[in-house]
């Protein structure tokens, strides 16, 4: 329909803002309360040190996220969208005008918590990463598909709280690699740390192939 | 827009549907994973023997939480939506063909798992439920308020897990009175069965009500 047409449209222009500047994007995907956020706080705290990045937030209200993100030294740009359910080309490229693309080596944009929508949007990222946390039930890839079939990376987190619910990793390994052969799957704790070497590496390796 | 006009006038035929019959409906939202199948088995466990519950169930794809109602020997319609993020009236509309509402008492609609959406799609619906679980975080009220403006029974779930998950009940209470003072809040573990006899509580007192 007429909407995804021109959201692809934008999507391209963001696209090339980002390859002029040699800049990787990663669009951050999950329902709410996954851990997103906490996620993003070890990165910054990890990895700011290194490199200099930037990060995009898309809430429905507040900008609780994007200030705990600018708590760890990392320029946060906070999105809006009233009602809006999913970010959107638009909204990220009004948001870019805050940063000097040529100046950024990593720009993560941590889209609004839900498992549907923001799946059909592109934003002009390089990549697409999704968290699923294990309090949620290990049955989600196969009843919401797209989030799981457009995405690059699955991160499971919260693997700190395996022993106290029912989640079955093989099993959702098994349903998302059906559905994405392609898909690469690590485990985590943001909490705790455990397994974000896998994370960081995942993303350093990025950046080393677009350099 | 006129999509949510056209909305509003099946959701008032269905709404005149289930007055002719004097049926009770709830509406039961939520982010993914929250726990609402979890809470209809032990309600339809618990409840079965004393009322005439039917269950629609709404998911993007799969049976599975259809079948799972209907292993307690409760009648469930599944409803897929494809890719669509939440419930309309329309949807409903056609499943409720597959009951005779006046033989009913109770009629719950599980909608899609999603935070946002639903909340804007009136069903017909005499009451709308929300689950909250612990792990998902205690500042959703204020960063996705519609859905908690519009339910009349908050219903904080997984309450098992509070000794492992950063979730603050009081603020939570805090928040969602603050934007709809009008809503009930209620706390239970929908897998051990801990605070379940609030919900049932809550339920047959809007029956008893009704008849
Ligand atoms: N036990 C445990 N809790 C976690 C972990 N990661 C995040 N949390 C908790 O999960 C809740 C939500 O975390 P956030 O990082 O805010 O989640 P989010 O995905 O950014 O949430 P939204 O932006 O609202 O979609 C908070 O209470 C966190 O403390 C984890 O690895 N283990
Ligand atoms: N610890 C704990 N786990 C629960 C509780 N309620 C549900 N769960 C678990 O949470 C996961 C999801 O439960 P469901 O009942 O399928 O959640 P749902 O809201 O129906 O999920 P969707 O229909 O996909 O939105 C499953 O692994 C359940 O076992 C609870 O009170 N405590
Ligand atoms: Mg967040
Ligand atoms: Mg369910």
């Amino acid at each position: 329909k007429g909407l995804l047409a021109a959201n692809e449209r934008l999507a391209q222009e963001n696209r090339s803002l980002f390859a002029r500047s040699g800049l990787f994007v990663v669009n951050i995907m999950s329902g709410p309360g996954a851990g997103k956020t906490t996620l993003l706080e070890r990165t910054c705290e990890t990895l700011a040190a290194r490199l200099n990045i930037a990060v995009i937030e898309g809430d429905l209200q507040t900008s609780e996220d994007a200030e705990r993100i600018a708590a760890k030294g990392v320029h946060a740009v906070q999105i809006n969208t009233g009602g809006g359910c999913h970010l959107d080309a638009k909204m990220v490229q009004g948001a870019l005008k805050s940063f000097d693309l040529d100046a950024l080596d990593l720009l993560i944009i941590e889209n609004v918590g839900n498992l549907v929508c923001p799946a059909a949007f592109d934003l002009g990222e390089s990549a697409r990463v999704m968290l699923l946390s294990t309090p949620e039930g290990d049955e989600k890839p196969i009843k919401y598909p797209l989030m799981f079939t457009r995405s690059q990376l699955l991160i499971i987190n919260k693997m700190d709280l395996l022993d106290y619910v029912d989640f079955d990793v093989k099993r959702v390994e098994g349903y998302a690699k059906k559905i994405n052969p392609g898909i690469e799957i690590i485990t985590v704790s943001a909490k705790t740390g455990e397994g974000m070497e896998g994370w960081y590496g995942w993303l350093t390796g990025k950046l080393e192939k677009k350099s």
